[in-house]
């Protein structure tokens, strides 16, 4: 059959379905290895902060598209926990061989570390519709508009600067993403490095003022959110 | 992922990013 852009949609949701299909909304065994090597186990707060952030993207993705379409917000955040288990364990698995260590206490007890992975999944899901609505020019899909990038940051309480750090790493461990996806999540990356990551309450500043403190080169004439 | 662009340092990888050991 020939390709047709709505054919090219269906075939990207198909994929991605089929990518989470064998996937778990749950630590997977593997995962559960390395929450048990941590010096502070973090499944039981990796599991709370799923369940909470579940709740307020149901809330607002309801918002955001209509109150009779929660279902669908419900399947969404089940595919990006989905995706978000699988990527964290390729993320561990890349990470213990890079630096031969088993113990990831930090960087699973760290929250932003795991708000900004769960983000990232969530926008590769939401991303894979938005393209079909924007592919297929349906009307009724037109409902996805208010989920474009950055929304998924403003729901979950999220800095910019701190999701761009996990795109990379994202892309890198993450082989079943389209070439499209890929180009999204650049664009996505190119509009934090551009205009997100330097509002006021950025965290880039601090890295900023710690850069050049440790440089040594602290200019006191000139705070850094100048 | 061949178009691309790594932003980090050879040998470099989430956990520096996000201060851990």
């Amino acid at each position: 059959l020939p390709q047709t852009p709505v054919r090219a949609a269906m075939s990207t949701i198909q994929q991605l379905m089929a990518v989470l299909k064998s996937a778990s909304d749950k630590p997977t065994e593997k995962l559960i290895l390395y929450f048990n090597d941590c010096t502070v186990n973090p499944m039981e707060s990796i599991l709370k902060r799923v369940k909470e952030l579940g709740c307020t993207f149901k809330e607002k993705f309801a918002e955001a598209v209509g109150q009779g379409c929660s279902e669908i917000g419900s399947q969404r955040y089940g595919l990006g926990t989905r995706l978000y288990y699988r990527v964290m364990e390729s993320i561990l698995k890349s990470e213990e061989k890079r630096l031969s260590i088993h113990n990831f206490s930090k960087l699973l007890n760290n929250g932003i570390f795991h708000t900004s992975l769960l983000a990232c999944a969530l926008e590769v899901v939401i991303a894979t519709y938005g393209i079909s609505r924007n592919t297929s020019q349906s009307n009724n899909m037109t409902m996805e508009t208010d989920l474009s990038f950055p929304w998924i940051i403003n729901i979950l309480d999220l800095k910019a600067f701190d999701l761009y750090k996990v795109i990379e790493s994202f892309i890198k461990v993450e082989p079943s993403l389209t070439r499209e996806m890929i180009k999204h999540l650049e664009c996505c990356e190119h509009q934090i490095m551009e205009s997100l990551a330097w509002r006021s309450d950025s965290p880039l500043f601090d890295l900023i003022k710690q850069s050049k403190e440790q440089d040594g080169q602290t200019d006191h004439s000139e705070p850094a959110n100048c | 992922t061949q178009d691309y662009h790594f932003g980090l340092e050879e040998g470099e990888g989430i956990s520096e990013l996000f201060d851990c050991d």
